[in-house]
Formats: C-alpha cells, sequence, structure tokens
C-alpha cells in the first residue's frame, strides 16, 4: 500500500515521491546525457586515428557497458538516498502537529461536543432575542405609563386647581360649607315661614 | 542534530560521491579498453570532464528543486516545528479524511467567542430589562397610586353630591 | 494520484481559513 505523505504534502506543497521522481528522473536523464557526450567525443576524436581499428559500434558497446554498471550503481544509491531523505528529511514526525492545525490539539472536541456547543448558542441566541423583545415591551409600557401618569397627573391638578379657586373664595370645605349653607338656608325657610305666618 | 538542510545538502554529497566512486576512472578505462590504450591522457580527460560535467549538471539539478520547492525555507520551519514539538510524545492529531470533522476544531475557538459574546450580552440585557422591569413595576405602582388619589378626590366630591342635593332640595322648596 | 494528494492537502491547509472568514463575517453579523 502506498503511503501518500499527505500529511507532508500538506506541508512542503508537493508530495516527497515525486519530488524524489523528479530528481531521478533528472539525474538519470544527466547521466544519459553525458555518456552520449562521452561517445560522440571520443567517436569525434577517433576520426583522427582512421587506422586504430576501433569501430563506431565497439565504443557503443563500451558506452553501453559502462552505462549499465553505472545505472546500477545509480539506482542502488538512488534508493538509498530516497530511503534517507524520505524518512529523515521529507517527513514530519508522527508527534508533530503543523501550525494550521495547532487549534486540534488545543480544541479537540467531539461531534457530541461540538452540537452541545452549537446548540447552546442557539439557545443563547433564542434567549437574548427574547430577552430583547421583553425590553422593547418594557419599554413600550414605560412609553405608555408616561403618558397615562401626565394625563393622571393632569387630572390631579384639575382638581388642585378646583380647590384651589374653592379656597380662593373663602370655601376651604365644601362638605363643611354645603351643611352650613343647608343649615343656613334651613333656618331661613324656618324665618320665612315665621315671618309669612306672623305676616298672615 | 543537522537541520534538514544540511541533511539534505549531505545525502546529495554522499550520493554523488559514492557514484562518482562505482564509475573510478579504471572502471571507465576498462569498458573503452581500445580506445585507453590508444589515447590513455585523452580517455583521463574525457572521463574527468565527464565526472565534474555529471557533477555540476546534478548539483545545478538540485539547486533548482530547492529554489523552485523553496526547500531551503521550508526545511528550516520544518526543524523549527520539529524543535517545538520535542515534548511531544503522543502521536499528534491528523487530517481524518472526513473535511466536515476536521473543519469543526477550527471554527471551535471562534464558537467559544461567539458563545461568550453572547453570554455577556445577554446579561447585560437582563439587567438592563431587570431595571425597566422595575421602572415599570415602580410606574405601575405610581399610575395605581394616582388612581387611588383621583378615586379619593373624586368620592371626596362625590361626597359632597350629598349635602349639596340637601342643600338643592331646600333651595326647591 | 499525486495531483490530487496536492490538491486535497492544499484545500486541507488553506479552506478552513476560508471557511473561518466566512463563519466569522457571519458570526459577527448575528452580533450587529
Amino acid at each position: 500500500s502506498v503511503n501518500p505523505m499527505a500529511y507532508e504534502a500538506q506541508f512542503f506543497g508537493f508530495t516527497p515521491q515525486t519530488c524524489m521522481l523528479r530528481v531521478y528522473i533528472a539525474f538519470q536523464d544527466y547521466l544519459f546525457e553525458m555518456m552520449l557526450v562521452v561517445e560522440s567525443v571520443i567517436l569525434k576524436k577517433l576520426d583522427g586515428f582512421p587506422n586504430a581499428k576501433i569501430s563506431a559500434f565497439q565504443i557503443r558497446k563500451s558506452t553501453e557497458k559502462f552505462l549499465l554498471f553505472m545505472k546500477e550503481h545509480f539506482d542502488k544509491l538512488f534508493g538509498k538516498m530516497e530511503e534517507v531523505l524520505l524518512q529523515l528529511v521529507l517527513n514530519i514526525p508522527k508527534n508533530v502537529l503543523l501550525p494550521e492545525d495547532k487549534v486540534h490539539e488545543q480544541y479537540p472536541y467531539t461531534k457530541e461536543q461540538f452540537q452541545a456547543l452549537q446548540d447552546e448558542i442557539d439557545q443563547l441566541q433564542q434567549r437574548y432575542k427574547a430577552e430583547a423583545s421583553a425590553g422593547q415591551a418594557l419599554l413600550a409600557e414605560i412609553e405608555e405609563q408616561k403618558t397615562v401618569q401626565a394625563e393622571l397627573e393632569k387630572i390631579l391638578q384639575w382638581f388642585d386647581g378646583l380647590e384651589n379657586i374653592c379656597r380662593a373664595h373663602g370655601t376651604s370645605n365644601f362638605k363643611e360649607s354645603f351643611a352650613f349653607l343647608t343649615q343656613n338656608s334651613k333656618k331661613l325657610q324656618g324665618v320665612l315661614k315665621d315671618v309669612e305666618k306672623k305676616s298672615k | 542534530a543537522p537541520g534538514r538542510g544540511q541533511l539534505f545538502a549531505a545525502v546529495v554529497d554522499t550520493f554523488l560521491e559514492k557514484l562518482v566512486a562505482a564509475g573510478s576512472y579504471q572502471r571507465f578505462a576498462n569498458c573503452y579498453r581500445d580506445f585507453y590504450r590508444l589515447q590513455p591522457e585523452l580517455t583521463r580527460s574525457i572521463y574527468d570532464q565527464f565526472v565534474s560535467q555529471l557533477q555540476a549538471s546534478i548539483k545545478e539539478e538540485i539547486q533548482e528543486v530547492k529554489e523552485e520547492g523553496n526547500l531551503e525555507a521550508l526545511f528550516n520551519s520544518l526543524d523549527k516545528i520539529v524543535e517545538e514539538a520535542k515534548e511531544q510524545e503522543e502521536p499528534a492529531w491528523r487530517p481524518s479524511g472526513i473535511p466536515e470533522e476536521d473543519v469543526r476544531s477550527a471554527m471551535v475557538p471562534y464558537l467559544l467567542k461567539h458563545r461568550a459574546y453572547l453570554r455577556k450580552v445577554l446579561k447585560e440585557k437582563e439587567e438592563e430589562n431587570r431595571k425597566l422591569a422595575e421602572a415599570v413595576l415602580a410606574g405601575r405602582d405610581r399610575i395605581a397610586e394616582l388612581q387611588r388619589l383621583i378615586q379619593d378626590r373624586k368620592q371626596a366630591w362625590q361626597a359632597i353630591s350629598k349635602e349639596q342635593r340637601e342643600l338643592v332640595l331646600t333651595f326647591k322648596e | 494520484f499525486d495531483e490530487l494528494i496536492v490538491e486535497t492537502t492544499t484545500k486541507r491547509k488553506q479552506w478552513p481559513k476560508k471557511i473561518l472568514m466566512h463563519a466569522i463575517q457571519t458570526m459577527k453579523g448575528e452580533q450587529e
């Protein structure tokens, strides 16, 4: 099974294996290119020695022989290098957490805990909305109370005004003065009757 | 311990050394034996050029890969991250492969902040409403008081009406 | 496969921040 080294890819922005593959292919290309250059240089030099009796085919054989040998060692050495680099350089140790994932260390919330947190937030929001509308209602009542109080105070002032008028005209207590008036008028009636009787 | 950058360079250098050691001049001369017999010095210089060119190309390639992948900086920052985690024994968290789950923890700190904010404003609102409720109750008492006062005054006036009627009656008589 | 790994892990690295930005905007909106 391939270890995709996803966490390393998250950090490096590429998969370590790809990086190594890219290096391997580049190195291998260089090796082949260099061999071709070596071969072409030798063939060119041989042009200067027509009696040397060394054919291009022979040179090609030599090139392949040397290249085969180099390739074997190259693959073996590269395998070792890749192993070391993937283990010690292009890898993220198991105990290491990348900075962008720190939050998972600080808040290892389970699904249930997360849901509970969201529920609590929803509930707080509902309660806040309820409080806010309750607050509106209270404010509305306070406004209404101001009007009502003003009306009631106006009525009380009206009564005060009434009583002040009375006081201003010498009758501070109506009850008594009516009673007094009634009494007086009864007396007057009595006197009136006497007068009428006497006058008859 | 050497940083990742040094390790990387050391490993590549070792690879190169061993590769060159494997492809030794003896081996090279042995493969091109006829040409070597004909021109040993030339063979040597061709081999030397081959080796130095191969090393130069490989070093250049490595440099290119480092620049392209910004490896130097990444190695240094990874060294730091690893250094910071050296106390950490347990295997650290890794993506679960379920994005919804993984993004959840990323939300938590902000949800906690949001919850704290909501708790704060709710508390303030409740306190505010408590005061308002007190004011409303006080207002209701005040209104009740005023209504009672008015009631008293009204009754007092209405109480007069009995005497007033008597008086009117006497006038009528 | 390689591209898939790189694409997925890039999202793992970048998207929580993006999602958070929107989530925070939403929360701020709610708060306002």
